[in-house]
């Protein structure tokens, strides 16, 4: 990708995450999952879809068609949501700075 | 061969955090997006219009698509549980485009998970390239290409510095069983106020987390809209163009001079009513004075209106084709008269010659039904290469690629465009119903025929 885009990738890499959503104690019932971006990493906020909170609705989907609604309180989702985030190594975080100190590492061919 | 020691194999791809719980703050979304959202693919278009991540042949329970579909506009606020004793960087503060400031046509970039944890190994944060396609509102609409597990994704832009422009609302549209080739988003600028007054209103402690999103960006973005970026000039060129029952797009090639496809304004003399947009929203009435014959592979008719439409910028014809190199379609496929024209992207794919003349051009750009007529752009100089006359339809399996299109060069049509404002004689665009058998065949997707094989007596 051209020049231009260096600091474009770097802010999308940056916040880039994935979302997951599943019930507590039923982790094998499947989970529902998505993009997101973190927002501001101390405290980490996260801006995702909505899609995947659907079927934790206490009042069901149609909770989301009240006209004038443009927000509904994290509890109109039951008590057994569980969420994770997930995220690629930060610039920042030790994590990546210690993948990126290992000097050497190759992948021979066989 | 052995590999060389080294540390424990990692899962393929790159070295992830592991995952971390985290909080529902709000759901949220944006009823300016959910408004154009109905206005633009609810009433009669409902029936048309598919967002489901499945293909329109795929199973998906009724019930399910209808939730998919009222939540397609919704987004959630997560708070991450912080972990004991843990030093998180504050890491980069995101900036954040207003709404509006990106112009139609800007490159974006769209970042997102494909097919979202199932393996953030190898898809964590993918990318994928377009522009700003159309926007109605908050309502945007870009052609870089999203796959489901993208919904929240961001899409960045990266003039005049990197910001985030929207999030991923829809990764796949089908309309009337088509793939579009757009992904819908919602812009973020907007969304973000809706979290700050949410927070601030919803819990005490909650409040203060109203002031660690992030801001909307200041100059330039700020800027008087008339210092902003206006985008591509080039887009103004393109009309809508309604013949009766049809409507097409158009190109301006003189300010009193339209030309689109002749499915669209099939008959000379025909009453033609040509909508520009930009720079500002004009009606004007005009007529026919010349199609192609049904018989001709050039797909043209030419449109004089009853008065000049000031101030759009007259596209220079281009001169030379070179393929591979960046080319934009501008058309009013998809929405037609609901909104402005669409911008999509692409390469100039092929460009076919007959004698050494280009006589058909290919573009990956996605076209859709009532793009027809619509100009071709080198995304480069700005120069008018051609005008799109179709996309591509496999017979045998009913798929439209909207990837594959044609356009007839304006090499093709530039000396009978030049007679014609000069003199007024059509002789040139007569030409056009005697083109070639070789051109015959290419426009008719066929082979050219083999030599013709003599006869050994």
């Amino acid at each position: 990708m051209g020049r231009q885009w260096g600091p474009a990738m770097r802010a999308a890499e940056q916040a880039g995450c994935v979302v997951s959503a599943s019930r507590a104690g039923q982790p094998e019932a499947g989970s529902w999952s998505c993009s997101g971006v973190i927002l501001n990493r101390r405290p980490g906020l996260v801006l995702c879809h909505g899609g995947i909170f659907t079927p934790f609705l206490r009042a069901g989907s149609g909770a989301l068609t009240a006209a004038s609604a443009s927000f509904l309180p994290g509890d109109s989702c039951g008590d057994d949501l569980r969420l994770h985030v997930q995220w690629g190594p930060t610039a920042a975080s030790p994590a990546g700075r210690a993948e990126r100190g290992r000097p050497g590492l190759c992948t021979p061919q066989c | 061969a052995g590999l060389e020691p080294g540390p424990p194999a990692r899962p393929h791809g790159r070295p992830l955090q592991p995952p971390r719980p985290a909080e529902l703050l709000l759901l949220l979304s944006c009823p300016a997006f959910r408004g154009h959202f109905s206005y633009l693919f609810g009433g009669e278009e409902a029936e048309q219009w598919r967002f489901a991540n499945a293909t329109p042949d795929d199973e998906v329970s009724e019930e399910e698509e209808e939730d998919q579909l009222r939540a397609l506009g919704w987004f959630a606020l997560l708070r991450v549980r912080p972990e004991p004793k843990e030093v998180e960087e504050r890491g980069p503060v995101l900036a954040v485009a207003p709404l509006g400031d990106v112009p139609k046509g800007a490159p974006l970039l769209a970042c997102g998970s494909p097919f979202g944890a199932f393996c953030p190994d190898i898809f964590l944060n993918t990318l994928s390239r377009g522009v700003l396609s159309n926007s109605a509102g908050p309502l945007l609409l870009t052609d870089a290409r999203c796959l489901p597990g993208t919904e929240g994704g961001g899409v960045f832009t990266s003039r005049p510095s990197a910001a985030l422009v929207a999030l991923v609302a829809a990764p796949l549209c089908w309309k009337a069983r088509e793939w579009v080739g757009l992904t819908l988003l919602c812009a973020a600028a907007p969304l973000l106020s809706v979290a700050r007054a949410a927070l601030r209103g919803l819990h005490p402690d909650t409040a203060a987390l109203a002031t660690l999103l992030p801001p909307e960006m200041g100059a330039p973005w700020g800027l008087p809209l008339r210092y902003r970026d206006p985008g591509p000039p080039w887009v103004a060129a393109a009309v809508l163009v309604e013949c009766g029952s049809v409507w097409g797009s158009g190109v301006v090639v003189a300010p009193g001079l339209v030309v689109t496809c002749r499915h669209v304004a099939p008959r000379e003399t025909a009453r033609v009513l040509v909508r520009s947009t930009t720079p500002k929203s004009a009606v004007i009435w005009g007529h026919v004075v010349f199609a192609t014959q049904e018989t001709s592979p050039y797909d043209i008719a030419v449109v004089s209106l009853e008065e000049d439409l000031d101030g759009v910028p007259i596209p220079v014809p281009a001169e030379h084709f070179h393929e591979g190199e960046a080319v934009s379609v501008v058309g009013f496929g998809v929405f037609g008269q609901a909104c402005g024209p669409s911008v999509t992207s692409g390469i100039l794919s092929a460009v076919v010659q007959v004698d050494d003349t280009p006589v058909m051009l290919q573009t990956t750009c996605a076209v859709h039904g009532g793009s027809s007529g619509g100009p071709l752009f080198s995304a480069c100089s700005g120069d008018l290469l051609g005008i799109v006359a179709s996309n591509t339809r496999d017979n045998n399996t009913g798929a439209t690629y909207p990837h594959l299109n044609f356009s007839i060069p304006i090499t093709v049509l530039q000396p009978a465009l030049q007679q014609y404002s000069q003199t007024g004689d059509l002789g040139g665009f007569r030409q056009l119903d005697h083109a070639s058998v070789p051109v015959r065949v290419v426009w008719r997707l066929q082979r050219p025929p083999a030599e013709a094989l003599r006869s050994k007596l």
